[in-house]
């Protein structure tokens, strides 16, 4: 009974969440001290459930951070990709940056999350993308020896100079 | 029981341990 409503979101909690949120919907954007709202905590802990109860509920997905973090970086981080596929449906930014200058493509790579990457990538990532310290989704999966990755945004690469044929 | 409680998600040093470009 005394979980926190970002805590019972993290969890995948969803009876208790929806028992909390018989307080008043409000409840579903409530910020914790580091900005997280509830549905920033199910994305970074990959409860899909969560996620789509909350934006069925009107959550806000494009509430961000102290430092900047969006519901899309944390997901991009541990390459949740149905999730990253829903927020990107409720019309969050695929580039939004945070204080790291961390874009969710530079987080699904480093992460080694190919299908994120391809998902990010078809949903219109900007891969020139760079960290502050000037590491872009490539650098990193050739530093890391990320080969699936790398593959992933040639082959990305590869379609666009293809349909800009004329 | 009570589940653990989880820890505040964060977003990593993208470039943390990887050579200065």
């Amino acid at each position: 009974d005394t979980l926190s409503i970002h805590q019972l979101a993290a969890q995948g909690d969803l009876n208790q969440l929806m028992k909390y949120l018989q307080q008043g919907d409000f409840l579903i954007d409530l910020q914790d001290e580091w900005g997280f709202t509830p549905l920033m905590w199910a994305a970074a802990f990959g409860e899909i459930a969560v996620v789509k109860y909350a934006l069925e509920k009107g959550a806000d997905p494009h509430i961000l951070g102290k430092e900047r973090e969006s519901a899309l970086a944390l997901a991009s981080v541990r390459g949740y990709t149905d999730i990253i596929v829903l927020l990107l449906d409720h019309g969050v930014d695929v580039n939004i940056y945070d204080w790291n200058g961390g874009t969710p493509l530079l987080y699904a790579a480093r992460g080694n999350h190919v299908k994120c990457v391809e998902t990010l990538l078809a949903k219109g990532a900007d891969l020139t993308m760079e960290a502050d310290s000037g590491y872009s989704p490539m650098d990193l999966a050739v530093a890391l020896g990320f080969k699936r990755v790398q593959q992933a945004i040639e082959n990305h690469v590869l379609k666009l100079l293809q349909s800009n044929r004329v | 029981t009570q589940m653990p409680l989880y820890t505040s998600p964060s977003l990593p040093n993208i470039t943390l341990g990887l050579p200065a470009t």
